[in-house]
């Protein structure tokens, strides 16, 4: 997606080989519009595909995840990495391992707003090793839904979580795929 | 604002009198049209300010904040509750309390993303403590910015965050008050 490449060759800072800072338009100030282009843009990618639902992951995936439902007429969830004050249905949870923390953590979902006859589109904004989107396909195989594919904002080609996912036949849509953060310069798949 | 206060009647549950469960459109699972209507009410209701950013905290502020901004064609800068893996400029913290919890934990927004030109409007979901929004509050003032009000989507007009805030001089915007949550009902101030 060429804005969305642009954006991250003007404002991206490539922290070390294997992180590329975003926090000026994605992680931490979100640039509306580019959000809203991204949303028509995962909707275009899927344009082939019937989707009754979005399921992101707090914080990051939110904005893009619902704009995609926007453009789409479609509910989104965000899975819950923690508990909230109104967490209290019935839910699905899945593991989540973090390589940097060396830890693992349980995230969830309201069994109420996953349902067998939901066909779901899963947003991320990062897709390193995959283990969220991994916990994210396990929720939505643990409901009964059929997974549609996953939509990702900034893939990092060079980890394997991409390729691991493709292998098992999981479509993922990226709307950047960097090949590289040598040299502090990011090196884009094309 | 009609189309929420409909939301709540038909959506909303009533877990106590004191917390109002709205997982289904606004806190687990999203109404993107929902939230886009919010975003213009906001828009509408501040349309006699410049406002050049819209500050808000995860999660469940990110969706009603980022359509506020796409409508202003302003930023959205969501604070942190946690330690990010980029978040490492120079922070503006805050320290807020939960009472629920009985604990008190930091937020942090980059130094980057407010500056003393900007004039802020600062967005939340709920408004019950005000404990959230004065944390906000104390962080736009280290940023020596300008806070043009607030807007909150849900006001609980029976806890007294909004009455206090309000005498301090702040402008509070809520698309819906609610007055009581006595006998499983919700009361709006009208
Ligand atoms: N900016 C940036 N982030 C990266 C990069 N690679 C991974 N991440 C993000 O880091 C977080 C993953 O960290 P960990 O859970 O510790 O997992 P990991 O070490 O196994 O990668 C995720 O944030 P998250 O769940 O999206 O958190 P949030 O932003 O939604 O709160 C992921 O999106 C990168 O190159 N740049
Ligand atoms: N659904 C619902 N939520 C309420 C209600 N009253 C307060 N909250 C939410 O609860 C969270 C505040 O909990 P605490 O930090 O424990 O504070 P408190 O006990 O002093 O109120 C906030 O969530 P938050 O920061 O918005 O969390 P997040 O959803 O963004 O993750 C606030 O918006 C209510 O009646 N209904």
């Amino acid at each position: 997606m060429k804005l969305l490449k642009e954006k991250i060759e003007q404002e991206g800072e490539v922290l070390s080989d294997v992180v590329l800072k975003v926090d000026s338009f994605l992680n931490h100030q979100i640039d509306p519009f580019l959000m809203k282009e991204i949303g028509d843009e995962f909707a275009k990618r899927y344009s082939d595909q019937i989707i009754t639902k979005v399921l992101t992951i707090e914080s990051s995936g939110i904005a893009p995840a619902t704009f995609l439902g926007l453009t789409l007429g479609a509910p989104v969830v965000f899975a819950r990495k923690r508990k909230s004050l109104t967490l209290t249905d019935n839910l699905y949870t899945s593991k989540v391992h973090s390589f940097t923390k060396n830890e693992t953590n349980e995230i969830s979902v309201s069994q109420k707003f996953i349902t067998a006859d939901d066909n779901v589109v899963i947003i991320d904004d990062f897709l390193a090793n995959g283990e969220a989107l991994k916990g994210l396909i396990d929720i939505v195989n643990q409901a009964g839904a059929t997974i549609i594919g996953a939509g990702i904002v900034i893939e990092k080609g060079f980890q394997q979580g991409g390729k691991a996912l493709r292998e098992q036949g999981l479509r993922i849509e990226s709307l950047a795929n960097i090949k590289s953060l040598a040299n502090g310069k990011v090196e884009f798949y094309d």
